[in-house]
């Protein structure tokens, strides 16, 4: 595992999420779902905890995007690249992005949203991409069954050397 | 006359390796400059940056397996100079 050059992490636990746009791909069900197993992913294994909101600024703002959005990080159609995401931090950071041209699906065609907001969230939590080719936070995209995604060990190391382990 | 094909197949590979070490791997734009004025080739140092975080046979060369995991979807983020 990997942090974030100059190791950026929330000052508090008890983080806020919003999604402020969803893609016409996916039910909105299936994406709201999606998004809270990511989550989970990460506040299993941590003290961490995140409440939803509707529309006010949150920590993390999950949004779908198409090339040219205006963080200097434009998008580049289907397939390369399929999402972006901000180290921890005010405005922009912790943010999430997703290339609304890609096929996002609950299942393991197209592209898994689970899986690729899993991967991001793991940057807005201060994580940097690891060179273990069975972490979630490998670079590269490759499909594993939500239903029998486990997080990685390597990937479990990294957030709680970051925010501790779970309370629970 | 035409680009014979092979020129062409090696004009995208090289445009796919720049951009790809551009976009993840802290590639100057110019490093085109660098290479005449100062030596040294940043391409192939990236290169070989881009390889050694893969796993891959550090050769400073576009080679098959460099291209085929530069051709993967993966996330935008850099993998190093964040």
């Amino acid at each position: 595992y990997v942090f974030t050059a100059g190791n950026p992490k929330w000052k508090r636990n008890d983080l806020t999420y919003r999604i402020l746009n969803y893609t016409p791909k996916m039910r909105k069900a299936d994406v709201e779902a999606a998004v809270q197993k990511a989550l989970s992913v990460w506040s299993n294994v941590t003290p961490l905890t995140f409440r939803k909101v509707e529309d006010k600024e949150a920590d993390i703002m999950i949004s779908f995007a198409y090339r040219d959005h205006h963080d200097n990080s434009p998008f580049d159609g289907p397939n390369g690249q399929l999402a972006h995401a901000f180290q921890p931090g005010e405005g922009i950071g912790g943010d999430v992005h997703l290339d609304e041209e890609e096929a996002w699906t609950k299942n393991g065609r197209g592209y898994n949203l689970f899986i690729v907001i899993a991967h991001e969230l793991g940057h807005s939590l201060g994580l940097s991409h690891s060179n273990d080719p069975g972490a979630l936070m490998y670079p590269t995209y490759s499909y594993t069954d939500p239903n029998e995604f486990l997080l990685p060990q390597d990937d479990i190391d990294g957030i709680q050397a970051i925010y501790g382990q779970s309370n629970a | 006359f035409p680009v014979a094909p092979e020129d062409e197949d090696e004009e995208k590979a090289l445009q796919l390796v720049e951009s790809y070490l551009q976009n993840f791997y802290d590639l100057q734009r110019d490093h085109k400059h660098h290479l005449r004025s100062k030596g040294g080739n940043p391409l192939a140092a990236k290169l070989k940056e881009m390889q050694t975080f893969f796993g891959l046979q550090v050769t400073g060369k576009p080679d098959l397996d460099t291209l085929e995991i530069m051709k993967k979807s993966r996330c935008g983020v850099p993998d190093i100079g964040q």
